[in-house]
């Protein structure tokens, strides 16, 4: 591997990046696909994050363009040089110049007739290394070897030559990083340890003010509403899916301001709700609360406090998040079976 | 804006020599006649060495085929040397 004289690098480890101009041989969403594939190749390697703006301040700009284009480095038509890019830097510092005169492509695969590599991936691989502060390796093996590599068939990646170099400028990925946000969610000393909790396919994703941490373990899918002041929202795969609705269409009294857990137990097809000392019992399959609720927590949860910070279903059980303390509430035998501190969900 | 220059005919030669001038930084264009032919022969043999070190190719200082068959690979437009 090698580095430009004085070793230039970004100073920050988000850098930003956009698209200023596409090419016509690709889907938009192909184009954005591969720049993000090959943006992942060198934040895997280390701290750096890449953000999407749109906007042309960004730190590195990526854009398609023949012949002369604006810099001293006018492109020579179908084959040659595919593209180039710069080092670190203000103004088009880390910029990537494909050259439109190719024809580009998705997968990994040869113009026979151009006799050139055309794949997005691979060329804004190595154009990205340059962006981020390496010159050529002598390396065959290397993204950065002058010549892209003939990678037809082995997944793209870089190699130790690539690692070893972009370490050297930025370190590797923030293993630190991740041991702080451990250690941060152990140091949870918040008297109410979690705001909602919910399953989301086979994790239990907890939610604490902006935080939010996902645990993964055999788990039946269930599903909650983690809902917020008087709005719930509908998730799916992590996509917003929905507006958000309002609790009332649920048949909440006007009273309610805010629903504190929800926790469907699909034995009985119902979706219990706790707000306040109060539950309500929804039933899902015919779309309204049930009569004779609200009810007070205590009288029929048995050993449960009397407010509720969180709930959700796991392996039969209903487990109650109250303060530091998760319940583990047996709903055939109608009471709490075990209390498990509420840390130990996170690993603490 | 400097504007490409038209390929000469001899395209291999030319193609060669834009080749060097652009990733090996190859400048032929200090010497002062007759010097210039024989200086600009000795310089073209040393950036085809400088080329055949990059690329791990036996150093002989001409164009052989192993050698223009790298030149024609598809590549990156960034200089291999003084970057």
């Amino acid at each position: 591997f090698a580095f430009y004289p004085n070793r230039p690098k970004w100073k920050n480890h988000i850098i930003t990046y956009t698209i200023a101009r596409y090419t016509p041989d690709m889907k938009k969403e192909d184009v954005e696909k591969s720049v993000r594939s090959a943006l992942k190749m060198w934040s895997d390697a280390t701290p750096l994050k890449f953000i999407k703006i749109n906007h042309r301040k960004a730190d590195i700009v990526f854009s398609f363009s023949r012949r002369t284009h604006g810099d001293f480095f006018p492109f020579d038509g179908p084959g040659g040089v595919l593209a180039h890019a710069f080092m670190p830097g203000m103004g088009m510092g880390g910029d990537v110049h494909f050259d439109e005169d190719e024809t580009w492509t998705m997968t990994l695969g040869k113009n026979w007739e151009l006799n050139t590599y055309s794949d997005l991936l691979s060329v804004a691989a190595h154009e990205l290394g340059h962006s981020l502060g390496l010159t050529h390796s002598r390396d065959p093996s290397a993204i950065m070897y002058p010549n892209y590599r003939h990678q037809s068939d082995a997944k793209y990646s870089l190699s130790n030559d690539d690692v070893r170099g972009i370490q050297t400028l930025y370190g590797g990925p923030n293993k630190k990083m991740e041991t702080q946000v451990a250690s941060k969610k152990c140091d949870l000393t918040f008297p109410q340890l979690f705001d909602a909790v919910t399953l989301i396919e086979n994790e239990i994703c907890f939610f604490k003010n902006r935080y939010n941490v996902f645990i993964s373990s055999q788990i039946d899918a269930a599903y909650d509403i983690p809902a917020k002041g008087h709005k719930y929202w509908v998730v799916e795969q992590l996509k917003m899916k929905s507006r958000a609705g309002s609790i009332y269409e649920y048949g909440f009294s006007s009273r309610v301001r805010r629903v504190d857990a929800a926790v469907h137990v699909s034995e009985y097809g119902k979706t219990m709700f706790f707000v306040g000392e109060f539950y309500y019992r929804y039933d899902e399959h015919n779309r309204r609360m049930d009569p004779g609720f609200p009810r007070l927590i205590r009288n029929d949860w048995s050993g449960v406090p009397r407010r509720v910070d969180a709930a959700f279903k796991l392996q039969g059980s209903i487990f109650l998040l109250c303060g530091t303390k998760s319940y583990q509430y047996d709903f055939r035998q109608k009471q709490v079976v075990n209390v498990i501190p509420g840390k130990s969900w996170l690993g603490c | 804006f400097y504007t490409p220059r038209p390929k000469r005919p001899d395209l291999n030669s030319s193609s060669q020599q834009d080749y060097l001038k652009r990733f090996y930084s190859l400048n032929l264009g200090d010497h002062r006649p007759p010097v210039r032919s024989v200086r600009s022969a000795s310089t073209m043999e040393e950036k085809i060495q400088e080329m055949q070190n990059f690329f791990g190719l036996k150093e002989t200082g001409n164009m052989d085929p192993h050698t223009l068959n790298v030149m024609k690979e598809a590549r990156c437009g960034d200089p291999d040397v003084d970057n």
